[in-house]
């Protein structure tokens, strides 16, 4: 990618931190995903030393694809569609390759974020220029291609799971998710249980079914889960009226542009026989009423550039495309096939009404390129999953956010960038969105924290990256959450925004056993046959020992109270950062919920040295049900932060 | 016919396999027999679940789950990128 290593700090001046030793290109990166392209520049092995001995995986040919592909980066390619192909019959070959090979983009686009080489002067069509590279520059890559144009079906992901675990993958990235059922009836929860026994990290996208609340996929906790905020740059185009009025969108279009005036200006729901013709989807506009015209569309229902290929096709000259109330503000940025611009719902709202009350409409569309340092940043994206968790509200997710909003990196050479049939243009690197992008920053991150720290659990790490993640700009005020333009929570953001610099030396970690989770488990009331599913052990709950969730040692705290009534949490932390003294600080939004915290000063004398504090929640007042309240629980010796969000809900 | 089968995941208790058989897979291949003539195993796992997919129809499945060794007859998930 490009601009988020600086975002995230990993530029020059943070090598030192994380030394290329061997040790950094020793680490593999599993992604499930929908292939490679290996011919991308992302996938390029110059100074990359032999494959690590401990690799076990290998190179699967197929139809476009053969092993000789693979190299000293992309160690690893195998592709499952069996499952697939039992319920939707044999690949169409005419469309997808039966082979790693990734005809759609996206598992490229994941897997060189994560890791790809460093690929000077990269950019889409301009757009985003700058050196690309993954997370995890040196480490390893190996895709298992699960996911084909109808879907990933769990049968393949598991087959996948369990072959990157045989080939000795240290993290697995999955940028894919199914709704929200139990645990043990998730293949992706059962297949990440296995590989956090193996010492394996497992991220996982959070979802993008915000800005509604209760959202989120791939919320076990044994699972990193990763939600999605913007970063500091943006491709302004701005959306001129005929009355002087300007409001400003976001565009990748690239191409000849509109006339030096403005043009007839139309609204889609007035140039349609469609009762949704406002939404420009297939076939519903009136060419005579759109032909030479900029037409306004609306979001929803069919795909963005999709729009715009509608307004191309039945004559229109260029598209303003307005977001919708679930959108808010949010600005994706697509890489239109006309000229268009994407704005807000306040700036589409004032557009609208201009298309549909003045006597004589004109608009156009400035493409602006792209600009940088662009504050506030991190914003929450509205798209981006959120909490509570609707499968074990007492286990606060997502973990963290990261970014995923307008995200350049390696892309297919079999579709142009808007991935849509019509368009023929080919490109090495592309821009999307989606928490899928945000998940592989973190699993890169994580592989770099692995390289650092071998020793480290994946429990470990992903306590590294949540207690150092970080909840406020530079100017101390909180991130904001785009769909509200106010302060998000903890259960949009978790513990924050990842930061790995910090990350790399957390002080004091939160760890996980695989026995915290079979007591997990047993907290909820898991029969012994839903625990074998989940764990492939024949495990039997304590009858002598009351199991609770709040029992799991996890890096932040979800707290549900029915009215008032006091609480208490143990945790226990180990001193990663050698000898030192704790003092712990804690804040609560409302004086209706008291945090105390005890013992308030942990003396460390040795490295990996446990210690316990027990939290009392304190809720003096019942609140309406579903109500939430916030706070934090900060350990520092001076050097280093430990902070755990809190989340209280009134059930 | 075909459109009333569809994938399972079925979670199987490896300490469970009789000592007759060598592999688990000749095992689970064993047992699915006795409820289809015509399944096969699309695929058998041994890290990331111990036991196997395959295509059934429901009454098949529900008389693989009253076998020995079988935890769970589960029906397959599509899952979506994000």
């Amino acid at each position: 990618t490009t601009r988020t290593p600086l975002f995230l700090g990993l530029d020059v001046h943070n090598a030192d931190l994380f030394p290329e030793t061997g040790s950094s290109s020793d680490v593999v990166v599993g992604v499930l995903d929908t292939g490679v392209w290996p011919e991308s520049k992302s996938f390029s092995d110059v100074g990359l030393g032999p494959i690590p001995s401990t690799w076990r995986g290998g190179c699967e040919a197929g139809t476009n694809f053969t092993a000789s592909l693979c190299n000293r980066k992309l160690i690893g390619a195998r592709f499952f569609a069996r499952g697939y192909e039992a319920t939707m019959g044999p690949v169409d070959e005419s469309k997808e390759s039966r082979s790693p090979r990734d005809d759609d983009g996206h598992g490229t686009h994941t897997s060189s974020t994560a890791a790809g080489s460093v690929v000077e002067g990269a950019s889409l069509f301009g757009f985003a220029s700058g050196a690309a590279r993954g997370m995890a520059r040196r480490a390893r890559v190996a895709v298992y291609k699960v996911c084909w144009e109808g879907g990933c079906f769990s049968s393949d992901i598991l087959a996948a799971i369990d072959k990157a675990i045989d080939d000795n993958v240290n993290v697995l990235s999955m940028s894919l998710g199914g709704g929200t059922s139990d645990y043990y009836r998730d293949s992706v929860a059962i297949g990440a249980f296995a590989a956090m026994e193996r010492g394996i990290l497992v991220s996982c996208s959070a979802g993008n079914s915000g800005p509604s609340s209760s959202t989120l996929s791939n919320v076990a906790p044994w699972i990193t889960t990763v939600g999605a905020g913007t970063i500091d740059r943006d491709f302004p185009a701005v959306a001129v009226l005929g009355n002087g009025k300007n409001y400003s969108g976001v565009s990748l279009f690239k191409g000849d542009p509109l006339p030096d005036k403005t043009l007839p200006f139309v609204y889609a729901g007035n140039a349609s026989n469609a009762a949704n013709g406002n939404l420009c989807g297939p076939g519903t506009l009136i060419p005579e009423k759109v032909k030479g015209k900029i037409v306004m569309c609306d979001r929803g229902v069919n795909a963005r550039v999709q729009k715009g290929e509608v307004v191309k096709a039945a004559g229109g000259l260029g598209m303003i495309l307005a977001n919708t109330a679930e959108n808010g503000e949010e600005l994706v940025a697509d890489a239109h096939l006309l000229p268009a611009t994407a704005v807000g719902e306040k700036a589409g709202d004032i557009i609208r009404h201009y298309v549909l009350t003045d006597p004589n409409p004109t608009a156009s569309v400035l493409i602006r390129g792209t600009v940088v340092n662009v504050q506030p940043s991190p914003v929450v994206a509205a798209f981006s999953s959120r909490g509570p968790n609707s499968i074990t509200p007492d286990i606060l997710k997502p973990d963290l956010i990261a970014p995923g909003v307008n995200i350049l990196a390696g892309w297919t050479g079999s579709k142009g960038p808007t991935g849509l049939a019509s368009d023929a243009r080919r490109v090495e690197f592309n821009i999307i969105s989606g928490t899928s992008m945000s998940c592989p920053h973190v699993s890169g991150l994580a592989a770099l924290l692995k390289s650092v720290h071998p020793e480290w659990s994946p429990a470990a790490i992903r306590s590294a990256l949540m207690t150092t993640a970080y909840k406020t700009y530079k100017d101390g005020k909180p991130i904001l959450d785009v769909t509200t333009g106010k302060p998000s929570t903890p259960f949009e953001h978790g513990a924050g925004h990842v930061s790995p610099t910090t990350a790399i030396n957390p002080g004091l970690i939160y760890d996980l056993t695989t026995v915290d989770y079979l007591g997990f488990l047993c907290a909820l009331n898991y029969t012994p046959s839903q625990i074998r599913s989940v764990s492939r052990r024949n495990y039997t709950c304590d009858p002598s020992k009351s199991y609770s969730v709040a029992d799991l040692n996890y890096p932040s705290f979800a707290v549900n109270v029915d009215g008032s009534g006091v609480l208490k949490y143990t945790r226990t932390v180990t001193s990663v950062g050698g000898a030192g003294s704790y003092s712990v600080k804690v804040n609560s939004e409302t004086t209706e919920v008291k945090i105390s915290v005890e013992p308030a000063v942990l003396n460390f004398k040795e490295i990996n040295e446990k210690k316990s504090y027990t939290v009392t929640f304190t809720v003096n007042s019942s609140k309406a049900s579903r109500s939430n309240s916030f706070g934090s629980i900060e350990w520092s010796d001076g050097k280093h932060v430990v902070a755990s969000p809190v989340a209280i809900s009134w059930t | 016919d075909g459109a009333q089968h569809a994938t399972y995941i079925v979670h199987m208790a490896q300490s469970q396999m009789p000592s007759g058989f060598d592999l688990h897979s000749l095992w689970y291949d064993s047992s699915l027999r006795s409820v289809s003539q015509s399944a096969q195993l699309l695929y058998t796992y041994t890290n990331a679940i111990h036991g196997f997919s395959t295509r059934l129809t429901p009454e098949e499945a529900d008389s693989l789950m009253t076998l020995p060794g079988v935890i769970s007859v589960l029906p397959e998930h599509r899952y979506e990128l994000h």
